[in-house]
């Protein structure tokens, strides 16, 4: 289960911290994936008291709201990556971050189907730059919407679509499929960039200007440990 | 640092905090599962002062007790009035019938009697969350008996935060607490801040509205 508490002293309109914390959520913690399970207590909550004084936020279209809202997006990220990071098991924090799509639900949709693909993360976990896995994951994002054939989904196009790693070193990206095609990977490079930590796996769909990005980590063996041992 | 949070984690722990004026918090222990015997179980957030406040609930069709009490107490209130935050980790409270929401609408209520708030004909005050195994009622009088300890215990300092934070966990391996300052445009002279806390470990995949 996620839950969340944040408070600020800030003076805000009650009847604009709703959105407000919508918008915030939907970048973080509706951003986030450990183990594809939804619980049936998340709960994210926002006070504001005003104790700090000043002049209330009492419009969206106001400086003072752009400003608030982007502090408020910023730190529930911060905080919503640090449930990925004490993710049950995990041995690496994971930034999936789908761009050049037509749209960015369809960007999200891509993007949460990498996060929870098994297949994916125990990849992962076994420091395998297994793209074919986030290819094969990227591929069948789409299917659950019902009624639409894969042949039908616009934000894939295989013979644009292309796959690297982002090093958290800062380093050159390793780029292991371009336009549907594979490169020839440095294994000994990719071996070095997933002894990381953190890894951002980066999908560029080539087609659009839209980009959505999810956190995420690796399945390990302690994953299994915990929760065939956690008791309702 | 606590030697039970792995070395490798340590580092996500913050050591001071700049925290919002006007909130108090703490950490009591209840027990609220039996094998607990000193760590803090139920974290309880207030304001000095009636607040706005808003919150995102799971879409899972199954909806613990305390996502329901809490939604509609927002909804009751329009998001003002609010005073508190009263959490139990150990027993989610969901899928526990009937009995389930009326332990949740005890937990507030209990949390609403620390504070001397006229009565202004919307009901509670406070947002109640649970978390921890599901399927179990929760052992209720432990907890009421616990909320007058756990006012009592309310402060500001950092550590009382990160007490606070601990008290969320389950599976989790370290407490995550988070403090930042901020300014706004229209009173650039005036520092604000934000805390926040949160928890999780297993079963993540949040889908909130």
């Amino acid at each position: 289960t996620l839950l969340g508490m944040i408070a600020t002293d800030a003076p805000i309109a009650p009847t604009l911290l709703p959105s407000l914390l919508t918008t915030a959520v939907n970048k973080s913690f509706n951003s986030i994936s450990i183990d594809g399970d939804t619980s049936t207590n998340d709960t994210v909550a926002v006070l504001a008291n005003g104790a700090a004084g000043g002049k209330e936020i009492t419009s969206e279209s106001s400086e003072d709201h752009a400003v608030f809202q982007e502090t408020l997006t910023s730190f529930a990220i911060d905080l919503a990556k640090l449930v990925v990071r004490d993710g049950e098991g995990a041995t690496k924090f994971v930034t999936i971050r789908v761009t050049e799509a037509p749209s960015e639900v369809g960007a999200r949709k891509i993007a949460s189907t990498i996060a929870r693909s098994p297949l994916v993360k125990t990849a992962l976990y076994g420091k395998d730059a297994n793209w074919g896995r986030i290819l094969c994951a990227t591929g069948y994002s789409q299917i659950s919407e019902p009624g639409q054939p894969i042949n039908e989904v616009p934000e894939i196009v295989p013979e644009k679509t292309s796959v690297s790693f982002i090093p958290a070193d800062g380093s050159a990206e390793l780029k292991l499929l371009v336009n549907g095609e594979p490169e020839s990977v440095d294994e000994v490079r990719a071996a070095e960039i997933l002894e990381h930590e953190d890894l951002e796996i980066l999908v560029r769909l080539g087609g659009g200007k839209e980009e959505a990005v999810y956190w995420t980590c690796d399945y390990s063996h302690e994953y299994i440990t915990i929760n065939g041992d956690y008791r309702t | 640092l606590d030697s039970t949070i792995p070395a490798a984690k340590q580092k996500y722990i913050p050591t001071s905090g700049t925290y919002p004026k006007g909130f108090l918090v703490s950490g009591t222990h209840v027990g609220v599962k039996a094998t607990n015997k000193s760590t803090p179980d139920l974290a309880f957030l207030a304001s000095e002062t009636p607040c706005a406040a808003a919150a995102v609930f799971t879409k899972n069709k199954f909806q613990a007790a305390p996502v329901t009490v809490s939604r509609n107490m927002l909804k009751r209130r329009n998001n003002t009035g609010v005073r508190s935050i009263i959490v139990n980790s150990g027993c989610a409270n969901a899928v526990t019938g009937k009995g389930g929401m009326e332990d949740a609408e005890k937990m507030g209520e209990e949390a609403d009697k620390c504070f001397e708030q006229p009565q202004d004909g919307k009901g509670g005050s406070s947002i109640v969350m649970s978390t921890g195994v599901i399927g179990q009622r929760l052992p209720i009088q432990k907890i009421l008996r616990k909320i007058p300890t756990a006012y009592d215990g309310l402060g500001s300092s950092h550590d009382h935060w990160l007490t606070a934070a601990r008290a969320i966990c389950t599976t989790d391996t370290f407490p995550k607490l988070l403090s930042r300052t901020f300014t706004l445009p229209s009173s650039p002279s005036i520092t604000y801040s934000l805390a926040g806390m949160t928890k999780g470990a297993g079963m993540i995949h949040p889908n909130m509205a």
